[in-house]
């Protein structure tokens, strides 16, 4: 990106801005973070490329770091985990990935068939359970997704699981109809479990560009967002829109999702994520 | 958004009877933010600013007009050029049917795009044939024939079989069932992905497609490019069709696309339902992305 052990100057700060507008950290995020370079550069702490790569990634980690980046664990079972995010971003797929994370550590897991509406919804979500030996709550094509949420309530706590997953359909945040359809299946969820739902994670595709950043706000709006999941992070997309999101939202990154199988899933390691924008 | 970018460019020539250097670089810099914002590629928006800098340098003021709105004309003209011309043109074969290969990221909408296309054709009295070539996907040919029996046509499916063969065979027998149009869903996979990229080529060698769509999300960032240009040297795009668009993303990822691969933008998608498809506006993309 930039040479490395050369002294600094205008243009090669320029150009470390430039790198930072290629991996998806929007203007805005870009030019709060190059005035805090530029001012180092103006004190001479910083005077060389090298200094400068470690400072703008002190900085970086510092908007991405958070202490709340693990699982909460409720009083008493079960972990209620509510999933959500636009269409296609990679929900119904973490959510298997997060089915295998608990049953590798012997959870017994539910999941929650809550999106009615897509064709083959229900199908993709029951292979990954049968395939990872959960349980599944599911209805009829086209029921209340919030009255399946319901059901999968009393089925958790009648069965005793540890962990209740539960998936919906992907929505854009511009759908106002469907926003409220989610905020219904958040309440129902709530009033059946005290505390519930434990964790409300938003599905976020690292191929975003800045539409990412209005997501995680209208989200935000009508779920009390507990955590971000970054998907395709195995792609070459750098996810960068989260950090624009981190700056506005207060919402830890929790996971990320590196390919498509239930294994490929890490826990989100600010440290790693900063020094892969710059590989 | 972009308008408020204008505005600032107008106060900036304000006053003034020509442009200079001097405060047409000042503009370009305004206008840059925004295209980024836009989620424009960077490398394409320098070189898309660099050519409306020459342009603005060379052009002749016309009366009567301000330089800050001559400005802001060419801007849009230059974005308009670049996104056109408009042409949801299908190469429809005179005689066989005609085959269409739709590829692209996973999650894009492939599948949901391939029931679109098979409901437009169907309306316009074609006889579609959707081929579900995606086995790795849990439930994905199960996805596509909710799809079929939604639209009223087949859809030709082999479980576990490799995608190649069963490219090539739904095509084959195509004829058999009268289908005058096949269209392939195929499975997402990265463009990095050498293995999956060589299968999809396969298909393609194996049926001859008349038309190869790639599939992009419109609010894909910085990165479209990449993932557009690998897809386009491996199996020469014919068209894009960019989906997701009623999100309100700006779709600068669609510039671009455009502008790295050259290739036209045919449809777009602005829902999930079988209806939401439409062909592409070059003028009213290059609105969308100047916000
Ligand atoms: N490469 C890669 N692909 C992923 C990842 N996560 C999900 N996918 C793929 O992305 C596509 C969409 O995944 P889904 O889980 O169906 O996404 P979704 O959000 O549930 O989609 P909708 O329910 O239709 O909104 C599938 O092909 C997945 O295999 C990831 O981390 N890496
Ligand atoms: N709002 C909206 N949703 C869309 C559009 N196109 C597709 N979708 C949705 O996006 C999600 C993903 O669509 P799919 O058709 O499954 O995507 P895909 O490319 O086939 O996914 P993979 O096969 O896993 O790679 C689904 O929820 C679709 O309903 C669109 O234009 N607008
Ligand atoms: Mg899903
Ligand atoms: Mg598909």
């Amino acid at each position: 990106i930039l040479p490395f052990g050369r002294d600094l100057d205008d243009e090669l700060i320029d150009e470390m801005e430039n790198y930072l507008y290629t991996a998806d950290i929007g203007p805005r995020t870009v030019q709060v973070v190059m005035e805090q370079v530029r001012q180092a550069y103006k004190d001479r702490t910083i005077k060389t490329t090298d200094e400068c790569f470690e400072h703008l990634k002190s900085i970086l980690k510092g908007v991405m770091s958070s202490d709340k980046t693990s699982l909460v664990t409720p009083q008493q079972p079960p972990l209620v985990i509510l999933v959500a995010g636009v269409n296609g971003s990679g929900k119904t797929t973490s959510i298997a990935k997060l089915c295998k994370y608990f049953r590798d550590r012997d959870k017994k897991v539910l999941l929650a068939a809550a999106d009615t509406f897509r064709a083959a919804a229900v199908e993709q979500l029951t292979i990954w359970a049968d395939r990872l030996g959960a349980d599944i709550v599911k209805k009829q094509q086209g029921a209340d997704p919030a009255s399946v949420a319901f059901d999968a309530c009393d089925a958790a706590r009648a069965r005793g699981v540890d962990v209740l997953i539960v998936d919906t359909a992907g929505r854009l945040h511009t759908q106002k109809n469907l926003m409220q359809e989610l905020e219904k299946i958040r309440r129902v969820i709530g009033k059946k479990i005290e505390g519930a739902p434990h964790e409300t994670l938003l599905i976020l595709d690292a191929n975003n560009g800045q539409n990412a950043i209005a997501q995680a706000q209208e989200f935000g709006k009508s779920l009390e967002l507990t955590g971000l999941f970054l998907t395709k992070l195995d792609g070459t997309a750098k996810g960068g829109a989260v950090i624009g999101i981190r700056h506005q939202v207060d919402v830890p990154v929790k996971f990320i999702g590196i390919g498509e199988s239930a294994e490929d899933i890490e826990e989100f390691d600010a440290d790693a994520f900063v020094e892969a924008l710059f590989a | 958004s972009l308008t408020k970018t204008f505005d600032a460019v107008r106060r900036r020539f304000a006053g003034k009877s020509k442009l200079t250097e001097a405060n047409i670089n000042e503009a370009l810099g305004e206008v840059r933010t925004a295209l980024l914002e836009a989620d424009v590629n960077f490398a394409v928006c320098k070189d898309f600013l660099a050519n409306v800098r020459e342009r603005a340098l060379g052009a002749e003021v016309l009366a009567g007009v301000s330089p800050g709105d001559q400005f802001i004309k060419s801007i849009h003209d230059a974005l308009v050029e670049l996104m056109g011309p408009e042409d949801p043109s299908i190469a429809w074969k005179k005689d066989g049917p005609t085959v269409i290969l739709m590829a692209g990221l996973q999650g894009s909408g492939k599948t949901t795009t391939c029931g679109k296309l098979a409901f437009k054709f169907k309306n316009e009295g074609r006889k579609p044939l959707l081929v579900a070539a995606d086995v790795q996907r849990p439930a994905a040919i199960e996805q596509l024939k909710v799809l079929g029996e939604q639209v009223g046509v087949p859809v030709h499916a082999e479980p576990g079989a490799a995608p190649p063969d069963i490219c090539e065979r739904a095509v084959a027998k195509a004829v058999e069932l009268g289908a005058d149009t096949v269209i392939l869903d195929t499975a997402g996979r990265l463009h990095i992905d050498e293995d999956l990229m060589n299968e999809v080529s396969l298909i393609a060698e194996k049926t001859h497609p008349d038309e190869v769509f790639l599939v992009l999300d419109a609010n894909t960032g910085q990165d479209a490019v990449h993932s557009a240009e690998e897809f386009d040297k491996t199996l020469a795009l014919t068209g894009v069709v960019l989906t997701k668009l009623d999100s309100g993303t700006r779709g600068g990822a669609s510039l671009s696309v455009k502008k790295v691969t050259g290739k036209p933008i045919k449809f777009i998608g602005v829902g999930e339902k079988l209806d939401k498809l439409e062909s592409f506006h070059p003028a009213r993309m290059a609105d969308r992305i100047l916000g």
